[in-house]
C-alpha cells in the first residue's frame, strides 16, 4: 500500500450525496445504501464513523457527486471507460475527501453479466483515497489503480490485509462499535470483524500519551520518539504520520530482531547516517537499511560495556554528545574520534534532567530534553533551560490531551540552575 | 517483440507521465526520457497492472492503458497533481 501523507484529525466524518447519477438504472436509495456500505468497510477495520448529513445544514467532510466532463477540479471526466472516478486526499480545504463519479459511465450493482461498471466496488476504492491512501501494487488490493470488475456482497465483502495494513497504519485500530456498521436496512448481512493473526497491526500498542520513551530523535526534519519495539514519527508540520506506532523491525531493515529497545537515536550530520543505540552497541543505516555488523560504544570513547540514555549532535558545534546518567562524553565527527577529557558532569546543561530518556535538537535549533512525561527546552546555542520548563510532552508534540491536574507526575530531578554568579567561560566548555 | 507504433509510445509515455511513473515535462527545456527510465517506468506500470513486468511497450501493456481506472496518479509525488486541492 501507499499513504498519500494526510489523515483526518477527527474519527468521525461526515457525508453526503450532494449530486445523483441522471443516466444510472440504480435508484437514489440504492446508490446511497451502497455508499454507506462502503464507508463501513473502511469503517470495520479502522474504528471510524461516517454519519450522513443534510449538506444544507452541515459542510460534509465528504461530498459525493456524479458528474461529467469538466466539473470545476480542474480533473474532467471522459466519458465512458476510461477514467471512472477520484477523490481528494483529506485535509483541510473544502474539497478535501470528496469523491466523483464519472456519470457517463454505466454504473450497475449485481450486474452477473459482467456489464457496466460495479459502483460499490470503485466507491469502496474511491474512499480509501478519500481517508488518505494512495494506490497499491498489492495483487488482491481494492486501492490497485485499474477496476477489477465486481467484488461481490456488500454485506460480506471485507479489505485485504494490504488494505488493512494501510489504513490501520493510518488510524490505528480499535474495537469495533455499533456506528462502523451502516445505520441503513442492509442489503445483506453485515460483515463479521474478521480474525487478526498474531503480531498484525491490531496487536496492543502502547499509549503515546504516556510518555516514558526509550529515544527521540530528528531524522530529516520527522521527529521519532521510539518506546519499546514500536515508534512514531512527527512530521514537520507537527502532524503524526499515524496516531499507531510502526513497528522497530518493519521499518528499520536489519535490525537484528533480539534489540528490542532503542535506548538512543541520531542523525549524523556529515553524511546523514541515522545511528541507533541499543545496550553497548550501535548500528549505522543509510535510510531504512543497516550498514554492516553491530558496533561497540568504545568507538565512540565510552568505556566497554557502558550504555547510553542520551545521543543527540548540537549544530552549534557539529560535535556528538553521550549521555549516561550524571555524566556525558563528546565526540568529534570531522576528526572521527572522542574529544579527550571526557566524561565530565551534565551539569553543563543548567536545570537539565539527570539520565534523560533522549535529547534531541529541533527543526529551529532548539534543544529538547526529554524524561518520562517531560520535557526541558534549551533555546538554540543556549545550556541554560527556558523558564517554562518542564513542560509535558503530550500535547505539545504528540496531540494528546492536556494532562488533569491530578495525574500530573512531579518532574524528576535536575541539574541545579545557577541564579547568577561570577563565571568563568572556558572556551572548549 | 514486435516494435511498438509511434502512436502508442507517445500515448504511453504520456499515460506514464499523467500517473505518476515519469515526472512531468520541463516547461523550460526539451528533454527526453533516456531508454532506462522509460523501461523502469513500464516495470512499475505492468508492477501495479499485474502483468509481466518486461518493461517494454507491448501490447498487452498498451492494451491496459486504455483499461478504466482510477484518475489519481498511481505514484504519488511525481506527478504532483493530486495535492492541488482548489475547487
Amino acid at each position: 500500500y501507499s499513504l498519500s501523507g494526510s489523515v483526518w484529525k477527527k474519527r468521525t466524518l461526515t457525508w453526503s450525496i450532494q449530486s445523483f447519477s441522471q443516466r444510472s438504472q440504480l435508484s437514489q436509495q440504492i446508490v446511497r445504501t451502497l455508499m454507506s456500505y462502503a464507508l463501513a468497510v473502511w469503517a470495520a477495520e479502522s474504528g471510524l464513523t461516517f454519519q450522513e448529513v443534510n449538506s444544507q445544514y452541515q459542510e460534509p467532510d465528504i461530498i459525493i457527486h456524479f458528474a461529467r466532463a469538466y466539473h470545476q477540479d480542474s480533473y474532467p471526466f471522459d466519458g465512458p471507460g476510461g477514467t471512472l472516478a477520484h477523490a481528494f486526499f483529506p485535509g483541510e480545504h473544502p474539497i478535501s475527501g470528496d469523491t466523483h463519479f464519472d456519470d457517463e459511465e454505466t454504473w450497475t450493482f449485481g450486474s452477473t453479466d459482467g456489464e457496466g461498471i460495479d459502483l460499490f466496488a470503485v466507491a469502496v476504492h474511491e474512499f480509501g483515497h478519500a481517508l488518505g491512501l494512495g494506490h497499491s501494487s498489492a495483487p488482491n488490493s481494492i486501492m490497485r489503480p485499474f477496476y477489477q470488475g465486481p467484488v461481490g456482497d456488500p454485506g460480506t465483502y471485507h479489505l485485504s490485509q494490504d488494505d488493512r495494513d494501510g489504513l490501520q497504519q493510518l488510524y490505528g485500530k480499535i474495537s469495533q462499535t455499533p456506528n462502523a456498521r451502516p445505520t441503513r436496512k442492509p442489503l445483506a448481512p453485515p460483515p463479521q470483524p474478521p480474525v487478526m493473526p498474531p503480531g498484525s497491526p491490531s496487536t496492543p500498542v502502547p499509549d503515546r500519551c504516556e510518555g516514558n520513551f526509550d529515544a527521540v530523535a530528528n531524522i530529516r526534519g520527522e521527529i521519532f520518539f521510539f518506546k519499546g519495539p514500536w515508534f512514531w514519527r512527527l512530521q514537520p508540520s507537527g502532524q503524526l504520520v499515524s496516531p499507531r506506532p510502526a513497528g522497530l523491525h518493519r521499518f528499520w531493515e536489519g535490525l537484528p530482531t533480539h534489540v528490542k529497545v532503542i535506548q538512543a537515536a541520531y542523525a549524523r550530520p556529515l553524511d546523514g547516517r541515522i545511528i541507533l543505540f541499543s545496550g553497548p552497541q550501535f548500528w549505522v543505516f543509510q535510510e531504512r537499511q543497516l550498514e554492516g555488523a553491530a558496533r561497540p560504544l568504545v568507538e565512540f570513547g565510552l568505556p566497554p560495556g557502558e550504555e547510553v540514555d542520551a545521543v543527540f549532535s548540537w549544530p552549534l558545534n557539529g560535535k556528538t554528545y553521550l549521555i549516561r546518567g550524571q555524566k556525558y562524553w563528546r565526540y568529534d565527527e570531522v576528526a572521527a574520534r572522542p574529544d579527550p577529557g571526557y566524561p565530565r558532569a551534565l551539569s553543563l546543561w543548567e536545570g537539565a534532567p539527570f539520565a534523560p530518556d533522549d535529547v534531541t535538537v529541533s527543526n529551529t535549533g532548539d534543544t529538547y530534553f526529554f524524561k518520562g512525561t517531560h520535557f526541558w527546552r534549551f533555546v538554540k546555542g543556549s545550556v541554560k533551560s527556558e523558564s517554562d520548563s518542564p513542560q509535558p510532552i503530550g500535547p505539545k508534540w504528540l496531540d494528546c490531551p492536556v494532562p488533569n491536574t491530578d495525574q500530573v507526575t512531579s518532574p524528576p530531578k535536575t541539574t541545579s540552575k545557577t541564579q547568577s554568579c561570577d563565571c568563568h567561560c572556558e572556551l572548549n566548555q | 517483440a514486435e516494435n511498438p507504433r509511434a502512436q502508442d509510445v507517445s500515448m504511453g509515455v504520456e499515460w506514464l507521465t499523467r500517473y505518476g511513473y515519469l515526472p512531468p515535462a520541463d516547461p523550460v527545456h526539451a528533454q527526453m526520457q533516456s531508454l532506462k527510465k522509460l523501461q523502469d517506468a513500464i516495470k512499475v506500470m505492468q508492477r501495479f497492472a499485474g502483468l509481466p513486468e518486461t518493461g517494454q511497450m507491448d501490447p498487452i501493456t498498451i492494451a491496459t492503458m486504455h483499461k478504466p481506472r482510477c484518475s489519481l496518479p498511481d505514484i504519488l509525488g511525481a506527478a504532483g497533481l493530486v495535492r492541488r486541492r482548489r475547487r
